[in-house]
């Protein structure tokens, strides 16, 4: 696992 | 999207209601922190300034135009719209946001996914919005006492964040490719926040009697 950010949280 | 997240969403589209219900209606802003909406106001306007480039789903854009026209609405009432501007307290409500603004901007620089500029502001708006309720339970702790509706909206947006983080617990168990430490970290310190009153708010409706909510 690595970190990112997904984009579909508010 | 998951029932958890849903949830979340709900209950943070509540807190909006109940805040917006009670200016509106009982035409006064008493024992409501106008520092923390406008640091709510800050956090939506530059989190969701990707409004222009990220599109994720109706449901996604909707709700962060949603946010930022409710947060913004908020603040001009209590600000500018009378009788209600007329009811705020600037003695009581004196936390200085700028002690919460400035480490947050200088943690968004520091401590972020990707180094671009909007991944810094995006940041800087998680680690706002952790601490953004405090002017609000400081205001809650001087008057000892909280008014009904006001228990209800810090009840319903503590849980909106509450129910967030089991939303990233599900998700870390249901994708296989997830992790999100910034947004879990300030999470638990954003939740953590109300544990202290969630504590009162559940003494004092314990049992359907609607004591007020007490904070020693």
């Amino acid at each position: 696992r690595h970190d990112r950010r997904p984009h579909d949280e508010l | 999207m998951n029932i958890f997240r849903f949830l979340g969403d709900m209950s943070h589209i509540l807190s909006f209601v109940i805040l917006l219900l009670k200016i509106t209606q009982g035409k006064s802003a008493a024992g409501i922190s106008l520092r923390t909406q406008e640091l709510y106001m800050i956090v939506f306007c530059s989190r969701y300034l990707d409004l222009f480039w990220n599109f994720s789903s109706l449901y996604n854009s909707f709700l962060k135009v949603v946010f930022i026209a409710c947060s913004s609405a908020i603040v001009y009432i209590i600000r500018f719209k009378s009788p209600q501007k007329d009811t705020w307290n600037p003695e009581l409500d004196n936390f200085p946001i700028q002690y919460l603004i400035g480490p947050c901007a200088v943690a968004g620089l520091l401590i972020n996914q990707d180094w671009t500029p909007f991944e810094m502001i995006w940041a800087f708006s998680i680690y706002l919005e952790a601490v953004a309720i405090l002017p609000q339970l400081f205001l809650l702790q001087k008057q000892g006492e909280v008014e009904n509706l006001t228990s209800h909206y810090v009840a319903a947006l503590g849980a909106y964040r509450g129910l967030y983080l089991m939303n990233w617990v599900y998700r870390y168990f249901t994708e296989d490719d997830y992790l999100q430490r910034i947004v879990w970290f300030a999470g638990t310190v954003q939740t953590g926040l109300y544990i202290d009153f969630f504590y009162h708010y559940y003494q004092s409706k314990r049992g359907g009697l609607s004591r007020p909510v007490k904070l020693p």
